[in-house]
């Protein structure tokens, strides 16, 4: 453990902590993609499937416990808590998430590190975690103007691939061996999809307003 | 392994 991936780790808490957060307090989704929180969920389902099979440290174990349970709690509410669902923008919400999952399954298929159940699904939540977010960008696109809540959790969401992109880094010169391209590479076009809203975001909400 | 390593981070 870095101190990147630790602040990427706690970037990522901080995000669906926000988002639980704004669900549960203020019971709004206002300008959230459930079909984000979706591909997220399917994300955490793909990847932990080691969990009970692999045990890394208590820290591992209980971090993807959070993940796990934040994403399907925030789908569920989103889904079928009825104040909550209300408020869910379902005409605004129709980028056409699952064309995106067939197209990182069959990536994993052809790209991967070893042809075993786990790591093809592992490898496939990889590549459907770095294109997760193109739902909720397009909703945000959509509804121009967003509430603060929602800009950190984006912000937050995006900031944590990024600190983990230096935690590649500082493993690459300290630890020999450690060599994951496919990781790095789909961490890195997962950074990139955030470019432009970074940039709008530093440059409203530094500024004190919202995220236009 | 080298692989168990990358199964460390999340």
């Amino acid at each position: 453990m870095n101190i990147f991936r630790l602040a990427g780790d706690m970037t990522h808490l901080a995000s669906v902590l926000v988002l639980l957060l704004k669900i549960h307090t203020i019971k709004s989704c206002a300008g959230v993609s459930l079909r984000t929180q979706e591909l997220y969920a399917i994300v955490f389902a793909t990847r932990y499937l080691d969990i009970f099979t692999s045990f890394v440290s208590v820290y591992n174990t209980f971090m993807k416990l959070v993940f796990l349970g934040s994403s399907f709690s925030i789908v569920w509410y989103m889904r079928y808590h009825k104040a909550v669902h209300r408020t869910y923008d379902r005409e605004q919400d129709t980028f056409r998430h699952w064309f995106l999952v067939l197209p990182c399954l069959v990536l994993a298929l052809l790209i991967h590190e070893k042809f075993t159940f786990l790591e093809v699904l592992w490898t496939f939540s990889l590549y459907l975690e770095a294109v997760a977010i193109l739902p909720q960008l397009v909703l945000l696109q959509r509804t121009r103007n967003i509430d603060n809540l929602t800009g950190q959790y984006i912000f937050l969401l995006g900031g944590y691939r990024g600190l983990y992109i230096l935690n590649w880094i500082y493993r690459y010169f300290t630890e020999p061996h450690f060599v994951h391209w496919i990781t790095w590479i789909a961490g890195l076009v997962q950074t990139l999809l955030y470019a432009d809203f970074f940039y709008y975001y530093f440059l409203r909400f530094i500024g004190g307003r919202g995220v236009e | 392994s080298k692989n168990d390593v990358t199964k460390d981070e999340l």
